[in-house]
């Protein structure tokens, strides 16, 4: 007979932890390090704390590939009444809010300890002091598979002294360090090159330090977060956001709970769905919240969603990094004006890197970043690929490969339409397919006015 | 300041849906057809009844993209107290075991019925009547997004006439069928081409019949519920097996709870491990399960895992289901013999098709299914077409491009690791990747053998 049974979040991604990017050691020591960094990243840079992020790889038992990952940032820190949900219940999360951060699941932190605790036994160690506590504290923390609930071995607090603030995360697992060493030291450069403001270290089980220094204190503005646009909604959501909200008044609702409606467009749209402004929202029916949301789809008019809970890196920020890094001849870069696609607003950046150091490769060298998270796998399945890699004809710009030619693209949302809950590729969403063409057609023009140019003082020179 | 919150897996999967293949209209319609089929397939097939199912899709606004789509089945039915959760409660499944089945996830069906009641606003309607029953069971069914439970707005039952059995589950969403439309049918065409003992029908909103009738009446044999093999174990799993178990010594535990153990290897590894025969499982220290895992993953001498809980399609079928689709002028199969990777068994199949009515292509065309459902999306970044597309020389089979080549590759296991929990493709773990090549390379040794036939036979009737 057929068994019939539930199971809670955290069991459910214990069991399929390969589609959250831990399917084997050289993946999972890998998205360890992602995550505890993005974490970090999330925790200064977002409330604009210039990040100083250390991270040390050790080596525990290397014949039996155990390793201990552990990352300390200046951040914000946890309060001690959240820290033990935040490393110890899946789907746990303070980024559940329309605001541009890399960190957008609650899942992240979890699957990390998760592979920890089961394939070394031992609990995760947080530290973390809260800016502006005067404690420090240190606990030991599991998550119980069956009840998604943190379990805490071990915790105690103890008068801060200074006022330091930030978080200390360190976990113990298999992984293999060996086949996995070259992409987490790419991760982390490629980290540091869209990051100058952030002092980034990286020590590895051989004892090598490898550190990227800041190169500004001046940070990007933060990104604030936004209340959802109308053209986001649907039936459900809205049913949501009437739970939560204290307005009295169906049109006082709409005004209040979303942007870019005010009293005239309230009534526009009152009026569409056939429902009197002064109803409780509360008591909608099925269909009247149908209405509503039909309205919401119909209307042409409303002002685009607003680009404050976005946060991109910046043209002149992308031209640094790439110079740094590749020392090219030509570089030239560009940040979109915002856009949207169902209602979530987003910016495309391109920078284009040409010659000097980078070698000649068969195509173009594309590095591609969402939410300032470098993707370093599942190239080929990615939006900005497709762009890049097929659609794009490059000899129009007089590039004929083998070229050197790197590509980076950016995409910057409050919903990075990722591919899986591991974060390596995102999906072709139309609207942001074209946004990444209209960019890299921007920037590439600006590199055949430049081959051009020299290809004529080449000839010049012949003559 | 930080805003902390913990969400429920219905309510994550609702903001996520786009992971689950239901990020736009055009995906989600076709997704819902595939959920329905595959949870029909499973029904029958599973249970070695011969499938019929009726898929209808009908248009109930098509300028507003409002479809209905229903299937109907002849499978195993659903109990009444379990049906509410089945279809109204995201992670909940009969499906949990291991077993090859289509589904794995409990989700699929659930985000179905999300889709339509945040689209369109209204529930889902099941009919089912599980075989044996005296009864036929009717109800309409939501999710509650916010506490994940089944919302039931109606439910009735009537005494059955007659003994059939069978479910019918019947929703309205959004969905963009006009785009959606030729997947949707390739879908179909391609679940008919494996299983010729299925009878399946769809009907279109435009009111065309697509019938496939069933070939034969001969069925696979259906797959059987295995017991966990050790090299699959880690530390969570044996607490888990160990939390559930009645056995009173570590001894009985090893040999009742997993396959591939006897009381001699039972012997030998808790020798390795340490451990007292005698201990009550129950009492083991995190020291102690670490050194029992440990001592699973160095012992070498296992049997590997059983292939009982497996059920290919075998290579008579799929030769059967290429001629009769394609009409090639050859056609070849084979069933590798059942390999394992983590300690989960798989089998690997393929078929190829090559000339007469098939259209010569610049690359082989791929055919891709896993636990027998076709996969239409993310055909690049499958290891399927690594192995095919890539890694292949197909020169040496006598085969250049542009040329009329088909590659059916089929993944059977107790744990297909798709990518993402929509099912579109599957991971590139090295066991299944050289077992695909090793299978392609059998059967392209076919091909090439009568190419050279061929070659030398025209050459022949050119003198
Ligand atoms: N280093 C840190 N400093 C401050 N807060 C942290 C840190 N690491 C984790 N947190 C808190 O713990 C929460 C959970 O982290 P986790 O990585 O599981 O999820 P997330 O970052 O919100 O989303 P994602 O799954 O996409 O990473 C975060 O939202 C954040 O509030
Ligand atoms: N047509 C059907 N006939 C019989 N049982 C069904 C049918 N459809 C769904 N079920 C039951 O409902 C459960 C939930 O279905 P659902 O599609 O959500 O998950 P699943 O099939 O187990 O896994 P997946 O998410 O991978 O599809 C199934 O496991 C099965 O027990
Ligand atoms: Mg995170
Ligand atoms: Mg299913």
């Amino acid at each position: 007979a057929e068994q019939y049974r539930g199971m809670g979040a955290a069991e459910f991604f214990y069991r399929n932890k390969e589609i959250a990017g831990f399917g084997n050691p050289t993946r999972a020591i890998y998205q360890t390090v992602r995550e505890l960094v993005e974490n970090s990243l999330d925790a200064t840079e977002v409330h604009k704390i210039p990040p100083k992020i250390v991270v040390q790889v050790e080596a525990v038992d290397p014949d039996k590939n155990i390793y201990r990952v552990t990352v300390d940032d200046n951040g914000i820190g946890i309060p001690p009444d959240k820290a033990p949900y935040a490393f110890g219940r899946v789907l746990y999360s303070s980024k559940y809010v329309a605001r541009q951060t890399r960190g957008m699941y609650g899942l992240g932190v979890k699957m990390a300890v998760l592979y920890g605790q089961m394939t070394v036994g031992k609990p995760t160690l947080v530290i973390t002091s809260p800016r502006g506590s005067k404690f420090t504290y240190r606990f030991k923390v599991k998550v119980n598979v069956k009840t998604n609930e943190p379990e805490v071995p071990e915790k105690g607090e103890w008068p801060k002294s200074g006022d330091w603030h930030g978080t200390r995360v360190s976990i113990e697992l298999v992984g293999d360090w060996r086949r996995a060493r070259t992409k987490i030291l790419e991760y982390i450069k490629r980290t540091a090159i869209i990051a100058p403001y952030a002092d980034i270290t990286i020590i590895t089980p051989e004892g090598i330090l490898v550190r990227y220094p800041r190169k500004t204190y001046e940070m990007p503005e933060p990104p604030k977060e936004a209340k959802p646009h109308p053209k986001g909604i649907d039936i459900e959501a809205l049913r949501q956001i009437i739970d939560k909200s204290k307005a009295k008044t169906l049109k006082q609702l709409l005004i209040t709970e979303f942007q870019s409606i005010g009293p005239k467009t309230a009534s526009v749209l009152l009026k569409r769905a056939g429902l009197e402004p002064d109803l409780n929202p509360k008591t909608l029916t099925d269909d009247q919240l149908k209405a509503l949301v039909d309205a919401f789809h119909s209307y042409e008019k409303f002002r685009p969603p607003s680009p404050e809970p976005l946060s991109p890196i910046g043209a002149e920020l992308i031209k640094i990094g790439l110079k740094s890094v590749l020392k090219p001849e030509f570089v030239e870069a560009v940040t979109r004006r915002p856009s949207a696609y169902g209602g979530h607003p987003f910016i495309v950046e391109v920078g284009i890197a040409y010659g000097g150091e980078i070698p000649p490769a068969d195509q173009p060298v594309l590095y591609r970043y969402a939410n300032k998270i470098p993707l370093l796998y599942d190239e080929k399945s990615d939006v900005a690929w497709k762009v890049v890699g097929e659609t794009i004809d490059w000899s129009n710009y007089k590039v004929s490969f083998p070229a050197p030619l790197v590509v980076l693209v950016h995409i910057a949302s409050t919903k990075v339409p990722y591919k899986g809950v591991g974060k390596e590729s995102v999906m072709e969403v139309p609207e942001i397919e074209r946004e990444i063409r209209l960019a890299v057609q921007e920037v590439a023009r600006k590199l055949k006015r430049y081959l051009t140019k020299k290809e004529k003082e080449e000839e010049l020179q012949k003559k």
